[in-house]
């Protein structure tokens, strides 16, 4: 389903080449549950983006569904995001001015054709992670955890085929944390992909295999044994 | 040194009142280690911003070294959070357009009289969370855990009497969260005061005291016996 091969991502600062990825070789099938664990810095977001095509690599290739990236055009990619893939973002990325409810119902609000109850459908997300009665705050209204929440009902209104979480319960109290684990463990029991970046070893523990990255580097690649 | 009695914040939406902080009583002595810990939305980055003078309650009181912070005038409310408290924002607040090593600078710009060796101070700070060489680094160039370590550099550069850290080690991995958690003992064993805000029992253990929130109430405040 994503195919990564000599990923590489460099970012020129002056006179220096940062590696934020450095030529990776990575393949996950549908279905998967794969935790990408590393250091502060050591590329995780930087990879998550370009699996999720939002960036370009500077030399390699990100394939999804078939569909190298780099040769598909704004529009195309655009719609594959939208209608294929759901973000939840380390800084969660609401928008400020729009309320929880709204912000949900964004991704939907660009589908082609437009469902007619997109506002059920958000409600309905909303309620999934804790938040009905939070629908009409603005995320300043909000709490680091109720907005992390938001970003996951968001991520899942679209009903994606692959979620991409980066620290998806990094806000969250343990509690909560173990509520969307299982959520995602669900999701993942219907037959969606999902890759979800994290630090912690308990969120790690829910997937089926881990993937460690060191300085832009792949150091480790095995099923998770625990699971 | 830090005193607050029938703390309360209350947010008015159309018809309802919200209560964030309902009725808090809560004494911190100079020197302590204090956690405070509770479920996502349950009122502990308010109560922070009462404590740090950021924000107002809407009954009852908030004492900082003697001085009713509802009784200075904005000056003098600046003045004495700028002197004596190094804040660690849940959500960093670092400013977009200032590379990491301006944004550490950002708390020594404001004192009178100026420090001679601002950018000494900085580059010293950054050093110590492991980013000297990021420091010409803007927000949007570091991942989410250097973001973090800059808004921590960014609370230590002033060399303040409390330290307010909301979540500090959220983003990080472990191995530099402990490294975090060992400067923070550190500067507690200094005389510094820290209040640390977070969900996760590693980080808590860290801690003298665990004070316990729920709802917006304390709901439990104790010793740390396996400190
Ligand atoms: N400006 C506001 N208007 C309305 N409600 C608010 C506002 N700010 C916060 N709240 C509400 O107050 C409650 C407490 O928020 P607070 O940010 O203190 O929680 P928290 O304990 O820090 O949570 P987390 O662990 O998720 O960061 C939340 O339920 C939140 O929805
Ligand atoms: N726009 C940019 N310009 C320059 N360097 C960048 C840029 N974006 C990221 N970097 C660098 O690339 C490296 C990888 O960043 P990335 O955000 O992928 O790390 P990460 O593994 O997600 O870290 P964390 O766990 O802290 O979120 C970091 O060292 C960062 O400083
Ligand atoms: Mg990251
Ligand atoms: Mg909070």
């Amino acid at each position: 389903l994503i195919s990564c091969r000599q990923l590489t991502k460099i970012y020129v600062m002056g006179k220096t080449k940062l590696y934020a990825l450095n030529n990776i070789d990575l393949d996950i099938s549908e279905g998967e549950f794969v935790a990408i664990m590393g250091a502060s810095g050591s590329g995780k977001s930087t990879l998550m983006n370009l699996i999720g095509a939002l960036d370009q690599p500077s030399q390699g290739h990100v394939t999804i569904n078939g569909n190298d990236i780099s040769e598909l055009k704004p529009k195309a990619l655009s719609k594959l995001r939208n209608e294929t893939i759901g973000f939840i973002f380390q800084q969660f990325q609401l928008l400020p001015k729009k309320t929880a409810q709204q912000n949900v119902e964004l991704p939907l609000m660009y589908r082609t054709p437009r469902p007619s109850n997109i506002k059920d459908m958000a409600l309905a997300c909303l309620e999934t992670v804790g938040l009905k009665d939070r629908a009409k705050h603005r995320p300043m209204e909000l709490s680091g955890g109720q907005q992390q929440r938001v970003a996951i009902a968001r991520a899942l209104a679209g009903q994606p085929k692959i979620i991409l979480a980066d620290e998806p319960t990094g806000a969250l109290d343990s509690k909560t944390s173990i509520d969307i684990m299982k959520l995602l463990i669900e999701l993942n029991a219907q037959g969606i992909t999902i890759i979800v970046i994290t630090h912690e070893k308990d969120v790690a523990a829910y997937a089926k295999r881990i993937v460690e990255i060191s300085d832009g580097k792949v150091t480790s690649d095995r099923l998770n044994m625990e699971a």
